[in-house]
């Protein structure tokens, strides 16, 4: 997935 | 994951330990905002839709359902738990906060990463997240002396998103092409609106005096 739509974030 | 991320993950997960301790240690909810206990439900369950598509890691499920599941619960008992919904400021909690919620969303609809139900629901609940706490300093602008445990919770709620700040600086310095305008800029609204709590706050830890923010 590219880098802005992955919320690897809470 | 960096030490700010997990240290801005950590103080928000205390500041929900300390709502949680306080509601069920004085059985009161007095001095809370049920409007911004709302709000944060709608942020979380708005955020997470991503809940069971993507997994990332097993830490970020479980954080997830921590925040959907104690959001869920301290709304609860606000409204419903026969000892703690009699202490709750229903006359001073009275800021409207649809236009929060309206606000937000427009917005998402117009500023998003990618024009999807989960993308435009993720910048809503970005924007929405910024605003959140507002009914809360408002109430307690209102209800003059502040308890010890609420003044904490909204001190580590709001130096979560400054740590936040710091580990996007820190991943844009150190990961190529690492962008997040629209947490980011979110992020530094949301921190600014602490401003002055956090003002009144180290005030009252400096003269080791009642925390009172003026009306």
């Amino acid at each position: 997935l590219n880098n802005i739509l992955y919320h690897d974030e809470l | 994951m960096n030490i700010f991320r997990l240290a801005g993950d950590m103080t928000h997960l205390l500041s929900i330990l300390v709502l949680l301790l306080k509601i069920y240690a004085t059985k009161s909810c007095s001095g809370i905002s049920r409007k911004t206990q709302e709000l944060y439900a709608i942020v979380f369950m708005a955020r997470y839709l991503d809940l069971f598509t993507d997994f990332i890691s097993v830490y970020n499920t479980f954080m997830k359902l921590i925040f959907i599941a104690s959001s869920l619960a301290i709304v609860w008992c606000m409204r419903f738990h026969p000892v703690v919904r009699r202490s709750y400021d229903r006359e001073l909690d009275t800021f409207r906060y649809f236009f929060l919620v309206g606000a937000s969303f427009a917005l998402a609809l117009v500023w998003h990463d990618k024009f999807t139900l989960q993308e435009v629901f993720w910048a809503f609940s970005i924007y929405l997240e910024a605003v959140a706490i507002l009914p809360q300093l408002v109430l307690l602008q209102r209800s003059g002396n502040v308890d010890n445990l609420t003044g904490q919770y909204v001190f580590f709620l709001g130096a979560y998103r400054a740590f936040y700040i710091l580990n996007w600086i820190y991943r844009y310095m150190t990961e190529p092409r690492f962008t997040r305008w629209i947490a980011g800029i979110s992020g530094v609204v949301q921190t600014a609106l602490y401003a002055d709590f956090f003002y009144y706050y180290f005030i009252s830890w400096k003269n080791n005096s009642k925390l009172k923010l003026p009306a």
